[in-house]
């Protein structure tokens, strides 16, 4: 059931929920239980924050069906059949795909505590040895053999993820939607600087995806609720942000209903400086616009809106305050397929203008497509305009967006 | 603990659950030995020595007990008897130093000495080999031996 034949390093567990029970005659005579429980779901919610595990606490079902099973012990502890040395060098062993004990006899320390052993990074440490991980003599790995003092904060870092995706795959999943949510801000000049963070938007959770760091923001997913305040906690369907000289307004769709977004106080307008009650029918923001829709986005270089729905686009002219000529078209054709066939054709999960990239992206499913731009027709003036290059995953460009179970959510 | 003994009896740790220090050549080939850097004398006769780790809960503790019986050789524990257990220890000794990022001396100095003494992992650095020889051996042995009884 757990096992896969093969060597050190390229063992793993055959299944992506696994149980963990901090087991009864093992509790540590250093830190209440409260306290170790806390640090071990902490422990694994960071090995899910990276792989397509994710870890459930199991307090109820007998033992033997735990697949992670964690004990305190000194000496000869736990039937286990490796003595611990006392206080000093050996501090905690894992055994494959099993279990996972610590040596009662280290001075063990909850985060944040800096002296003595940091039960976090120890346990870190071993549940990386049962989900297969070898030990690594690389500076900065979780997986050193030795302990380093270090502060608290630490992570794993990229080779590390690396490791444990060799071993069980990348994160992949679709998303609600996906934007860059642009702010403006003083600083201590005074000076108006505008900044953007990327979000990607699963249900009812979030993550904020660092592109300097190539990663999600360490401690992510967050639920919606918690984040954004006022707007449908779970299923957005779209995230517009309308950006003119004269305009500054973000909105959220969700059904039949949008919500304008009040960036300066980080939540949902009841009512917006103009005087408008939300939420609002998109009938009545967006005459001749059909709900709900699957996607949108605003198109700066055009003023327009895109609103996406099935396998056609409307395009809303912002000014005009009405649906541009032409429109509905399918999809196919305002975003023709520059390889035969790679298209995504109809319900798109999301629209992104990502100005990390300076590039449009549609999602559906763990794909995406890059939208032709400027650049992309300076290089190749050959290229259809708005034409779609060929799919790639989304997880090789946005890496790490990972779910964890849903009772480790914050 | 709210409340201490009033004489911390209870707080400071018993000498005798002090791990041992590596000071010694003695210690120091333990050490290398538990953590794979040296490979049992007579691998086939030490197949299944106490440094092994059980891969999985499929294994008995029976079984296990009977291997740790049986243990490394005991001509490790004492005096190096030919030339080639020198070379094998200094040179598990290199790679040990290597991996750590100390001078690569072959010699058991401090730097290596303190290195060793480190709060470490209890799991072995360098087991490949040593996990498929314990599961092809232990899965013959499932074979031949007596039904196994799950005891945890």
């Amino acid at each position: 059931r757990k096992r896969a034949a093969g060597k050190w390093g390229h063992m793993a567990f055959s299944k992506s929920v696994l149980t963990w029970r901090l087991i009864g005659e093992g509790y540590s005579t250093q830190l209440s239980v409260d306290e170790q429980r806390y640090v071990f779901r902490l422990a694994f919610r960071m090995w899910s924050e990276v792989s397509p595990l994710e870890f459930e606490e199991n307090l109820y079902s007998p033992l033997e069906e735990i697949d992670i099973r964690l004990g305190f012990g000194t000496g000869r502890h736990l039937g286990c059949v490796q003595r611990f040395d006392g206080a000093g060098r050996e501090f905690a062993h894992a055994w494959f795909l099993g279990d996972i004990h610590f040596d009662d006899d280290e001075h063990f320390t909850v985060p944040n505590t800096g002296d003595g052993i940091s039960l976090l990074k120890v346990a870190v440490h071993e549940i990386g040895h049962v989900l297969g991980l070898p030990h690594v003599y690389r500076t900065g790995s979780i997986m050193q053999p030795s302990y380093r003092p270090q502060d608290s904060t630490f992570e794993l870092d990229w080779l590390d993820r690396k490791a444990v995706q060799y071993l069980y795959g990348g994160c992949k999943g679709r998303f609600s939607t996906v934007f860059d949510w642009v702010r403006k801000e003083r600083t201590q000049y005074g000076e108006v600087v505008v900044r953007f963070s990327t979000y990607f938007m699963r249900d009812d959770w979030y993550w904020l995806y660092e592109n300097r760091n190539n990663r999600t923001r360490y401690g992510d997913p967050v639920s919606v609720r918690v984040g954004w305040h006022g707007i449908p906690p779970a299923g957005v369907d779209a995230y517009v942000h309308v950006w003119t000289r004269r305009t500054d307004a973000a909105y959220f769709f969700k059904g039949v209903k949008y919500w304008r977004y009040d960036n300066e106080n980080d939540q949902a307008f009841s009512e917006d400086p103009d005087g408008q009650h939300y939420p609002r029918l998109i009938s009545e923001g967006f005459p001749g616009v059909p709900a709900p829709i699957d996607t949108a986005y605003y198109d700066r270089r055009d003023a327009h809106i895109y609103f996406f729905r099935g396998s056609m686009v409307y395009r809303f002219d912002v000014r005009a305050n009405q649906l541009a000529a032409g429109s509905p078209r399918k999809i196919t054709e305002l975003f023709p397929p520059i390889a035969r066939g790679d298209h995504p054709v109809s319900n798109l999960d999301a629209a992104y203008f990502s100005y990390t990239h300076n590039a449009l992206f549609l999602l559906k499913g763990t794909s995406y497509w890059r939208v032709v731009g400027n650049r992309d027709h300076r290089l190749k003036a050959s290229l259809p305009h708005n034409g779609l290059l060929p799919r790639r995953e989304v997880d090789q460009q946005w890496f790490d967006i990972c779910d964890v179970h849903v009772s480790t959510l914050k | 603990k709210i409340f201490h003994s009033r004489d911390h009896s209870d707080v400071e740790i018993a000498p005798s659950h002090q791990a041992e220090l590596i000071t010694d050549r003695d210690t120091a080939e333990q050490f290398l030995l538990k953590y794979g850097f040296l490979k049992p004398v007579n691998s086939e006769k030490a197949q299944s020595s106490s440094t092994d780790m059980p891969t999985d809960a499929a294994i008995s503790l029976e079984d296990t007990v009977a291997f740790v019986q049986e243990g490394p050789s005991s001509s490790r524990s004492g005096t190096p008897e030919n030339s080639s257990e020198i070379s094998d220890f200094s040179e598990a000794l290199r790679e040990f130093q290597r991996l750590s990022g100390l001078p690569v001396t072959g010699l058991l100095d401090d730097a290596t000495r303190t290195s060793m003494n480190k709060p470490r992992c209890g799991v072995p650095d360098k087991e490949e080999k040593l996990i498929e020889t314990l599961e092809s051996s232990l899965i013959e042995k499932r074979h031949l031996a007596a039904p196994v009884r799950k005891i945890r």
